[in-house]
């Protein structure tokens, strides 16, 4: 029964892409079935994946405007899993599902037939808290919270809380909070300790926050203009070993 | 005749926020008279300036919503600048606007009386190009675009630049782009260098490339904490004086 996990962060730049693709490449090294989303119109994850979004025909959108998934819409990755790209059409699909019946449960919908397919589908967020995230998290079972160790992207956090409870209450009444997930950290300064510290005093126990923290590093944006996973591009950094042992961790909290 | 910049890119994380208010900080200073506007839910400019978002009754979603300013939204900074505040209510205005008469043009009717009572308006822009920023583009007279010197960064701006367009021919053809201003460059890797080479090969000389630069320091993430501009933060780090630079530019080119 696959679980579906979102990647939710309504704060920019925290590192939701880069999550999804190599939380996603390592749980297939461990021999999981794994499905990627890219439900960003920005295309990061499908970039990444070595595709260029605007050359791809069959997208997410596609299937969010007709309420189903076209076979040929799911596509592979070089690391075993598959992915149902994005580009910037999807942009129009928060102004089109708007007026539609059950527009926040189309993505649930669209999901069900092939969700048995999969041991984990992970969705990649766009960082706002409109109907494409209201769709994502009505249609998963979990979300994992990614948390840069800066000021701006702690306060962002109290927001996200708020909408993950409404969609509890009125549209998903499964959706549990995976975890928190700190990123960006810098031995070399104080304020991303700090910062950490503060995540750990406000959030636990209540929440849990993953003890694999993922170091700051320029090869993390190597990777992604090598388009492939910093767990192939630089298997030996700090980040490449957490993304491995949190996949880990989630595959083992999984069965 | 104030003049309306909006400092705008769906990419999160590239420092939107933090040239919205370092840019308003610096051109206080040089005597101008500046309004900053919030338009992200996040409300991160208005924590920058010193507010807590959620303590505010009066916000740029009550303007929206009511089509029309009430005195008591502008609030003053501590750097002589004017602020119209932002909170998480302005998630809602997305889907409230949707199905109203000329719902892009909402903040450009709210703007016209005050607009002559400042030299210039500078609006934080949101992480997505949805209805906000629309409106944000149909109100302001030219475009700041802040890109991060990082690959996902420099392949957004497509789809930016595409929007821009659409905004010009459909909806404010004065609409300019000011230029585009190169943030998080980072001396220690050749990365960010060759992404800032990238960026000034791809866009000049259709689009201005500022020449300041902002290089990376986390002097800017622990003045957010601080509540505080950068420029009077950490006055002596090159990305303080660039910011003072790029004023000192923009001031000069509205003469
Ligand atoms: N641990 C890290 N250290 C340094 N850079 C990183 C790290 N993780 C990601 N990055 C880089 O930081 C930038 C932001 O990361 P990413 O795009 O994954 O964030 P995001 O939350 O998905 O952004 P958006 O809000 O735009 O969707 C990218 O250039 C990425 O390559
Ligand atoms: N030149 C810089 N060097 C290092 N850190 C920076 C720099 N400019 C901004 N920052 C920090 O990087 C983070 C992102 O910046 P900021 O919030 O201004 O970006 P943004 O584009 O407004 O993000 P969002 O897309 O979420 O609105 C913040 O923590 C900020 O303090
Ligand atoms: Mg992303
Ligand atoms: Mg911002």
């Amino acid at each position: 029964m696959g679980q579906v996990l979102v990647i939710a962060n309504q704060k920019g730049g925290v590192g939701k892409t880069t999550t999804t693709l190599n939380l996603g490449a390592a749980l297939s090294e461990l021999g999981a079935e794994v499905l990627l989303i890219d439900l960003d119109p920005q295309g990061g994850l499908t970039l990444c994946c070595g595709y260029e979004p605007d050359s791809l025909e069959n997208t997410i959108y596609n299937a969010l405007q007709k309420g189903e998934l076209a076979p040929e819409t799911l596509i592979k990755t070089k690391f075993r899993a598959d992915l149902i790209p994005a580009n910037v059409d999807l942009a129009l699909a928060e102004m089109e599902l708007i007026n539609s019946v059950a527009r926040e449960k189309r993505l649930a919908a669209i999901l069900e037939p092939i969700k048995d397919n999969y041991d984990f589908i992970l969705i990649d967020g766009q960082p706002s808290l409109g109907l494409l995230t209201l769709n994502s998290m009505t249609a998963a079972d979990s979300v994992l919270i990614p948390i840069a160790c800066e000021y701006l992207a702690l306060r962002g956090v109290d927001g996200l809380l708020k909408m993950i409870k409404k969609v509890q209450t009125q549209l998903n009444s499964s959706l549990e909070i995976k975890g928190i997930l700190a990123t960006m950290l810098d031995r070399r300064t104080k304020h991303t300790g700090q910062v950490l510290k503060q995540i750990k005093e406000k959030f636990e126990p209540q929440i849990k926050v993953y003890p694999q923290i993922i170091y700051r590093s320029i090869r993390f944006a190597e990777a992604a203009e090598a388009q492939k996973p910093v767990i192939y591009y630089a298997k030996k950094i700090p980040g490449a070993q957490a993304y491995r042992n949190l996949a880990r961790e989630i595959r083992h909290e999984d069965i």
